[in-house]
């Protein structure tokens, strides 16, 4: 089973 | 005070073609360096980051850096009325309220102006660092396309993996599984045919094909797509502007629990 990844989990916000 | 003219004027309106699937609003900001934007999609799963360099464009002034909001797809309805050999102008003023294209036929006997209204837009900007990728790939866009097109029609993820035999891209559906390997293939009469694979390590990613099929609605900005892979990262797929910039979108993997 997968879920789907957010972009905040990878680049900081600025 | 703010212009840009684009004597190529339908790159433009292949820009926004590429991009306003997956953005409703975005601010393009302008600064000396060019004009730029960076947006994510509503569920922050996908990001699009695109430049077009000040030296690309024939006339670039601005004064000082401005953001401009705009919906996507009220811009794409006013750059239809461009034809594709116009020449387009962007102006605005600095603190203005509006932003106004102005298309001219290339006999210069024809010339619109269409003012937009300007948004203010809430977004979120993320810090992008430059990464190491396990694996680079180049190949035909229309053949990515291709690839997203005919897959998405058996399943809705798509794992890619790169390996020593090439790039593979596999999807399973309810009628059965597929899989499609390119092998890197230098030996073509015309670069843009190429496939070329750099790998460092080996990489294995799912994506959504969904968001997989909207990138590449860029896919007349270039013949060759770049898509860049390592292991929990997000991939980078992306579009070259030949001399001006790039279309660049990133997409967050699907995560095994």
């Amino acid at each position: 089973k997968s879920s789907q990844g957010r972009l905040e989990s990878f680049f900081k916000r600025t | 005070m703010l212009e840009l003219r684009l004597v190529q004027g339908s790159l433009f309106k292949k820009v926004l073609d590429g991009i306003k699937d997956l953005v409703n609003d975005a601010n393009f900001d302008c600064s000396s360096t060019g004009f730029s934007l960076q947006a994510m999609d509503s569920s922050h799963v996908a990001l699009v980051a695109l430049l077009l360099r000040s030296e690309g464009f024939e006339h670039y002034r601005c004064d000082r850096n401005i953001s401009m909001g705009m919906n996507l797809s009220n811009m794409a309805k006013m750059f239809k009325c461009a034809g594709n050999d116009d020449i387009i102008t962007i102006k605005a003023d600095d603190g203005g309220d509006t932003v106004t294209f102005m298309f001219e036929s290339p006999t210069q006997d024809k010339i619109s102006d269409f003012e937009m209204k300007l948004m203010s837009i809430d977004s979120e900007h993320l810090g992008i660092p430059e990464a190491e990728y396990h694996a680079i790939v180049k190949m035909p866009s229309s053949e990515f396309a291709r690839i997203c097109r005919d897959l998405s029609t058996i399943g809705d993820t798509v794992v890619i993996s790169v390996s020593k035999e090439g790039v593979k891209f596999t999807t399973k559906g309810d009628i059965g599984i597929a899989n499609i390997v390119c092998r890197q293939n230098t030996s073509v009469d015309k670069p843009e045919e190429a496939t070329v694979i750099e790998m460092n390590e080996p990489v294995s990613l799912t994506f959504a094909l969904r968001y997989m099929n909207s990138f590449t609605k860029a896919t007349p900005l270039s013949n060759i797509v770049t898509i860049s892979l390592s292991n929990e990262l997000p991939v980078v797929v992306e579009y070259k502007i030949a001399e001006m910039g790039y279309v660049r979108f990133y997409l967050a993997p699907k995560i095994e629990e």
